[in-house]
């Protein structure tokens, strides 16, 4: 049951599908699973609707394990999700949230590279999608996105782990949630969870050009960056993409900005600079609570600021 | 299934810029098979670069000859992964 689940241990995708239905039945008026699409190798793409009711409320999208590998990621997810559902009613800030929007989840972004992380090599991080002419499977999602594609920040090389694909949205893994964005049309927050190297980002990454919100951002990253280190002492960066990580071109963020939806962000979770994607298992629970605390702080903004 | 025994990531801090290039040119040469953890930033921004042990000499050697500061962030990467394993399958054996 979702009372038994160990939160403190990393899952397989099988596992975490199978959970997610039982957080479905411990939650029945509160949440439900959704597919969104196929992934390449037919795997479904599920997302988690949390949802007090009410038609094409503004919405709140939250996605973790895009980049396979980045195991604390999908383990951040699943006690996010379960946050979420048991909070709803005791926490007044989640219910107040709940009460006027949705919240969309989706644990595992790309589940055909998650599965390939059990099955094969731990380290992979792109889809596992094949084109004729190219020498190596798979395509970096997070540049595969409709914003600069295809410019610097992104490689053309196949066997690159930064490969940009053949064109933008080729992979179904990205082409569903743009379908899902746009067929929704109000969601008004959107928050791409990755790690590592402790970073709350903001778009964009394929350009130097600020964006139009960049202060309402950056003063919103901040608030949620000190939220997060108020529990563990995690020190966070935050700032655009570009000039806090490096160039990024086809990016998730950019592309979400540019479609209007004004808070979209991206986050590294831990590591310290000790374990970078093979964080042990028990700081699982850790990283997700200092990251529930800066997740708040951006869905109570954008509660409170709809526009 | 994939091994990683003796991998390291090493964690290379880059002065200056002409070593951030250089970090470029250490990515672009394939039969090294360099995977970037953490990308080439900045001056001073760490970069964490996980090597095969058959390329270790080499990526090592390419390093000194620079002049790069770095140190062994993971000394063997099967190690962690074993431990991973080992605490995944502990963790569904409570369950049961």
């Amino acid at each position: 049951s979702s009372r038994t689940f160990d939160f403190a241990s990393y899952h397989t995708i099988d596992e975490i599908y199978d959970w997610m239905d039982v957080l479905v039945e411990d939650h029945p008026s509160l949440v439900s699973k959704i597919q969104i699409g196929q992934s390449y190798e037919n795997r479904p793409l599920y997302v988690l609707k949390f949802s007090t009711g009410g038609r094409n409320r503004p919405a709140i999208w939250l996605d973790t394990g895009i980049h396979a590998r980045e195991w604390i990621t999908h383990a951040t997810g699943v006690w996010t999700a379960n946050k979420i559902a048991s909070e709803y009613g005791q926490d007044p800030s989640v219910t107040a949230i709940l009460d006027s929007m949705d919240i969309f989840l989706e644990i595992v972004t790309n589940p055909d590279g998650f599965a390939f992380t059990h099955s094969s090599n731990r380290l992979w991080r792109k889809t596992r999608s094949k084109y004729s002419g190219n020498l190596c499977v798979g395509v970096d999602p997070n540049r595969n996105w409709d914003a600069g594609f295809g410019e610097a920040g992104a490689s053309s090389s196949s066997c690159s782990e930064t490969y940009h694909g053949p064109y933008a949205n080729s992979e179904p893994e990205v082409k569903s949630i743009v379908d899902f964005v746009q067929s929704h049309g109000n969601i008004k927050a959107f928050v791409s969870i990755h790690s590592y190297s402790q970073l709350l980002l903001y778009p964009y990454g394929y350009t130097y050009t600020a964006v139009p919100d960049q202060q309402e951002l950056h003063e919103v990253s901040a608030k949620a960056v000190a939220a997060l280190s108020s529990l563990y002492g995690t020190q966070y960066k935050y700032g655009s993409i570009i000039t806090t990580i490096y160039r990024a071109s086809g990016g998730t963020i950019d592309w979400t900005y540019n479609q209007g939806i004004k808070y979209s962000f991206t986050f590294e979770l831990r590591d310290t600079g000790r374990y970078g994607f093979l964080l042990p298992a028990k700081q699982i629970v850790p990283t997700a609570e200092e990251t529930w605390l800066a997740l708040k702080v951006i869905m109570e903004h954008a509660r409170d600021n709809l526009y | 299934q994939q091994l990683f025994v003796g991998d390291q990531v090493l964690r290379v801090s880059a002065r200056n810029e002409e070593q951030i290039s250089l970090l470029g040119v250490l990515g672009e040469q394939e039969e090294l098979q360099v995977d970037f953890w953490r990308h080439p930033n900045s001056p001073g921004h760490p970069v964490d670069l996980r090597v095969p042990f058959l390329t270790l000499q080499g990526v090592k050697k390419f390093l000194d000859f620079h002049n790069f500061s770095y140190s062994i962030m993971i000394e063997d990467v099967q190690e962690l992964l074993d431990e991973e394993k080992e605490s995944m399958r502990r963790s569904r054996r409570i369950k049961r």
